[in-house]
């Protein structure tokens, strides 16, 4: 069904 | 010196009721504009992002820019002990490590207050950049709390699927297969109970419906939702504060393996 994937990789950590 | 008067202290009760249990424990920002909350889920895959401007305060008041850690749940319990049509006022003392909540009843008989100890918490911040989103849906909060649960009952993830022709949202399971389609729908008697698709292109994304449904646990604060979708982003859930501002969740899609 997908693989999940995590916010990191659409947004920089400030 | 930090003291913050909401009238409506419900309002207060149902922004941590919708977020408590997506983030253990959370820093709040507090600056004279007003407070502010950003945290991911501890798997890093949903963010919720607080914001209450000031203006929606009857009282405000802010010295300095200062930042507290609560635990959600903890302070849950303690907003708990309010009435649903008390004032609350959340007051802090600069080096304090503790906030105060004050809850007085509408007629100013009971007041009660509850101290509750602040926690160091090593935030993340992620930086969430303004965007241009393929489509954005809005709906009546209490149909996609609905169709969240409905799908929930026969799959884990839900395809949102936006063309010019509605909303699609699809699940797959054990069981068999469900679609539920939402045509745009503006001759409604309540604007709130319309269903508005802005779309610039059509965009399908895949979301697991665990966090999905954790989201519409914001369902009361708002009686429209805004979701909105981009393939390259997490998909946007946002609940509109009336006057206030907002709580938005951010969800990582699934990806085809």
């Amino acid at each position: 069904l997908g693989s999940q994937t995590v916010l990191p990789i659409y947004f920089r950590h400030l | 010196m930090l003291e913050l008067r909401l009238v409506q202290g419900s309002l207060l009760k149902k922004v941590l009721e919708s977020i408590k249990d997506l983030v253990n424990d959370a820093n709040f920002d507090f600056s004279s504009s007003g407070f502010s909350l950003q945290s991911m889920d501890s798997s890093h895959v949903a963010l919720v992002a607080l914001l209450l401007k000031s203006e929606g305060f009857e009282h405000y008041r802010c010295d300095r820019n200062t930042s507290m850690g609560m635990n959600l749940g903890n302070m849950s319990k303690m907003l708990k002990c309010a009435g649903n049509d008390d004032i609350i006022t959340i007051k802090g003392d600069d080096g304090s490590d503790t906030v105060t909540f004050m809850f007085e009843s509408p007629t100013q008989d009971k007041i009660a207050d509850f101290e509750m100890k602040l926690m160091d918490i090593d935030s993340e911040h992620l930086g969430i950049p303004e965007a241009e989103y393929h489509a954005i849906v809005k709906m009546p909060s209490a149909e996609f709390a609905r169709i969240c649960k409905d799908l929930a009952s026969i799959g884990d993830t839900v395809v949102i699927s936006v063309t010019k022709e509605g909303v699609k949202f699809s699940t797959r399971g054990d069981i068999g297969t469900a679609n539920i389609v939402l045509r745009q729908n503006t001759t409604v008697d309540k604007p709130e109970d319309a269903t508005v698709i802005e779309m610039n292109e059509p965009v399908s994304m895949t979301f697991a419906l665990r966090y999905m449904n954790s989201f519409t646990k914001a369902t009361p604060l708002s009686n429209t939702v805004t979701i909105s979708m981009s393939p390259d982003l997490p998909v946007v859930v946002e609940y509109k504060i009336a006057e206030m501002g907002y709580v938005r969740f951010y969800l990582a899609p699934k990806m085809e393996e």
